[in-house]
């Protein structure tokens, strides 16, 4: 088995990436599709899949392809963008928790924030002040998740080649795949993963979208590492 | 707990200081 992931992009995250400047993360345009792969330009390659579709996208992941060290194929955390729907000037987010669930994932922001700022911010309430939307803990929680040997729904889109798409909340409640059950008590309406060469591209919405080949289109454009 | 992976930990800290900004620009 390989001690060391065997086929992870040319230039995986760094210790380099970490801290960025903020600004770098508001760049709108896309990078181009011949800039180099790094956490970077993977980051701006999903802020402008989602700001350039007419679909409304609250989210899309990069799934990262390596193998662990028993040889099994895994996909783990590449970067994520989040768009949140109150920057949409549109409906008030839906969460359906109680004020105890609530103040628990309230709870585990704070501690986070704490965590990679290094310091105690028990003052820095602003990261708390609003509440914690059920997307944003969705998109939160998968941070911590991986998918191993064609789990879920990213590991069925990479092991097939072929893409997934999700649509309705009825097919993500009586999925196999217990991410697409888990978006949708989450408030999910559609999911998609597109496989790339290096990983998948997993979208998220909390409308009802309907497949289109020009998405899966720009996904393999735009995550096109290879050329 | 303290040993979040890099990429994690910058995705991370980037979803926190939208997060925040937003709070203090509304």
């Amino acid at each position: 088995p390989a001690a060391q992931p065997l086929h992870q992009p040319q230039s995986s995250a760094s210790t380099s990436d970490y801290p960025r400047p903020p600004a770098a993360a508001q760049s709108q345009a896309p990078p181009p599709v011949s800039a180099p792969f790094n956490q970077e330009t993977l980051m701006q390659r999903l802020q402008a899949l989602i700001e350039g579709a007419r679909e409304s996208w609250t989210y899309a992941i990069f799934w990262q392809s390596s193998y662990d060290m028993s040889g099994a194929s895994v996909l783990g955390w590449g970067e994520g963008f989040y768009k949140d729907e109150r920057d949409k000037g549109k409906v008030k987010p839906k969460t359906t928790t109680s004020l105890v669930e609530q103040e628990y994932r309230k709870k585990v922001l704070r501690d986070l924030n704490s965590l990679i700022s290094g310091a105690d911010t028990s003052a820095d309430d602003a990261v708390v002040d609003q509440e914690v939307t059920d997307t944003e803990w969705f998109f939160l929680v998968s941070m911590t998740q991986n998918f191993v040997n064609g789990g879920g729904l990213p590991g069925q889109a990479f092991f097939q080649s072929n893409p997934v798409w999700v649509a309705g909340p009825d097919r993500l409640a009586a999925s196999s795949c217990e991410r697409a059950r888990q978006g949708q008590v989450f408030g999910l309406q559609t999911m998609v993963c597109v496989p790339t060469a290096n990983g998948v591209v997993e979208l998220g919405s909390t409308e009802l979208i309907f497949q289109t080949s020009d998405l899966v289109n720009k996904v393999r454009v735009l995550f096109d590492f290879n050329n | 707990h303290t040993a979040i992976p890099q990429a994690r930990k910058a995705s991370l800290a980037r979803f926190l200081g939208k997060r925040k900004e937003r709070v203090i620009n509304s």
